[in-house]
């Protein structure tokens, strides 16, 4: 299991 | 991060600039839309709740200041200054808050990633980011004469827009989970609802006159 990414984008 | 999200970001943080400039320096809010603002605005509030919880990097957190500080900075100017305000047009910039405040929130209500607080907010921003310009949209369809601030300013806003598209592709391919369908869905329509003035943008560019709409 892999989280998803965070949320980086603005 | 890769160069497309970077030109993004700075065709954002530029658009917000030559708004700035404009009302700062013209001392003129003609041609902008309070109701566009005042949604990006709520848009910037509802998102970035994570700087309370989480820390990406020096970079996100500055951007994220810039963004909220400028967004209440621009509504306060057309609201308070006591030149600036004048120069607003309040009886062409007639589309209501709610109408697109609502959906957008009952539809984060339901269609989300997690049902927490700071998922549907984040959800709800997303989907009023989408539309948020739309009062601007309506407002320059109105006035049809559009000076070329305000016509940069749209026109950068699509750009930033068009990069972060590419940015998703970009990150897809190359970073492994990369899935957000919230994101995307919302992105594309978003930058979907630049196309007419992006046409008319280009068209005025290329004959070398005036932009003006057509009613």
């Amino acid at each position: 299991y892999q989280a998803p990414p965070v949320k980086d984008e603005l | 991060m890769n160069i497309f999200r970077l030109a993004g970001d700075m065709t954002h943080l530029a658009s917000v600039l030559v708004l700035l400039l404009k009302i700062h320096t013209i001392k003129s809010c003609a041609g902008i839309s309070l109701k566009t603002q005042e949604l990006y605005a709520l848009v910037f509030a509802t998102r970035y709740l994570d700087l309370f919880t989480d820390y990406i990097s020096l970079y996100n957190t500055l951007m994220k200041l810039i963004f909220l500080v400028s967004s209440f900075s621009i509504v306060w100017y057309i609201r308070h200054h006591k030149i600036v305000r004048r120069s607003y047009d309040k009886d062409q910039d007639t589309f209501r808050h709610y109408f697109l405040v609502l959906p957008c929130f009952l539809l984060a209500l339901v269609i989300n990633e997690k049902f927490t607080v700071k998922e549907i907010m984040w959800t709800f921003s997303l989907y009023l980011e989408a539309v948020a310009i739309l009062p601007q949209l309506v407002l320059l369809q109105r006035t049809r004469n559009i000076d070329n601030l305000t016509g940069q300013y749209v026109f950068l806003l699509g750009a930033y827009r068009s990069l972060y598209i590419l940015n998703w592709i970009y990150r897809y391919f190359t970073e492994p989970h990369y899935v957000h369908w919230i994101t995307w869905i919302s992105g594309l329509v978003q930058t979907l609802l630049y196309a007419d003035f992006f046409y008319y943008y280009f068209q005025s560019w290329k004959n070398n006159v005036k932009l003006e709409l057509p009613a």
